[in-house]
């Protein structure tokens, strides 16, 4: 889990956006 | 009732399309044909052109390092790495677009989130690919939303292995736009391509080949519909999965070399998660 972290984050925040 | 659940499926996942991707094929083409009236692109063609054009990008200032304090050296270097941050930039906030389309397919956030992921990392290069053929011709490509026509003599022109990148994409974007397919038959191909139940480490494959099986008919179904004279599309159009696969591992090597040969490139840390141990 921890090597995707950001897509996780992505897959699982629909509205805060994860800072890109 | 079957077919018509399978048009709903379409419109839904165009919708979806239409609200996650700002740039449309419709809308690129019009840019591309000059058909936007004083909307005309700024064209970049030069390394004078790119250093104007920079004010359309947006690109973040980086650090020049010690060693290419030269004046000369410094500004080229300078222009050609920013130039480099500013393409990743957008194609992470790609990939965050591409992810909220995934979790538009019926289905997709019931999945696993283990294969979410894993889903996400091998398919959204592909999709970003396709999604670049509509702003390609064989002169060159709109970037910054369509803002900017970058011509292909110019990425050709810039040193290795920065050269190497884009030629392959405009290869094969010049083919699969001869299919001649609309923002809504594209809609229905990225989510096939999204759906693929063969990446390596998934964990429960039935339920994704399952979705894909139904987003297959949906696409077949649409393109007859569509494309009524165009034979065989929905077979030429999945034959265009292998050349995918391909363009991407050597896509994911060339940046492995970038990694490798420029010390002073930082790649973004998604594309980085993305891109680790992918092929």
């Amino acid at each position: 889990k921890e090597k995707h972290k950001i897509l996780h984050q992505l897959l699982q925040n629909s509205t805060s956006p994860v800072d890109l | 009732p079957e077919a018509a659940d399978l048009r709903a499926l379409a419109r839904h996942l165009y919708e979806a399309y239409l609200k996650y991707f700002p740039l449309t094929k419709a809308k690129a083409r019009a840019i591309l044909s000059g058909k936007t009236g004083d909307n005309v692109p700024f064209v970049i063609h030069d390394m004078k052109s790119l250093m104007e054009g920079e004010q359309f990008i947006n690109c973040k200032q980086i650090p020049v390092p010690e060693h290419h304090q030269q004046q000369h050296i410094k500004l080229l270097y300078a222009v050609e790495l920013r130039f480099f941050q500013s393409c990743q930039s957008r194609s992470a906030e790609a990939v965050r677009e591409v992810t909220e389309f995934a979790k538009s397919i019926p289905g997709f956030v019931d999945l696993d989130l283990n294969d979410q992921v894993t889903l996400l990392k091998y398919g959204v290069i592909e999709v970003l690919i396709i999604m670049m053929s509509p702003l390609m011709n064989k002169d060159g490509t709109l970037i910054s939303y369509g803002q900017i026509f970058m011509t292909r003599e110019f990425l050709k022109s810039l040193r290795k292995p920065f050269c190497q990148m884009m030629e392959p994409k405009f290869e094969f974007s010049v083919k699969f736009n001869t299919l001649e397919l609309d923002d809504s038959d594209m809609a229905l191909f990225l989510a096939v391509i999204i759906l693929s139940g063969d990446r390596p480490g998934l964990l429960n494959v039935k339920p994704i080949e399952q979705l894909q099986e139904t987003v297959l008919h949906s696409l077949e179904l649409q393109l007859k519909l569509n494309h009524p004279d165009s034979l065989q599309l929905f077979a030429k159009l999945l034959q265009k999965m292998t050349d995918l696969r391909q363009i991407v591992t050597d896509h994911v090597h060339l940046i492995q070399l970038l990694k490798k040969t420029e010390i002073d490139m930082c790649l973004h840390p998604l594309l980085q998660e993305i891109m680790k141990d992918l092929y």
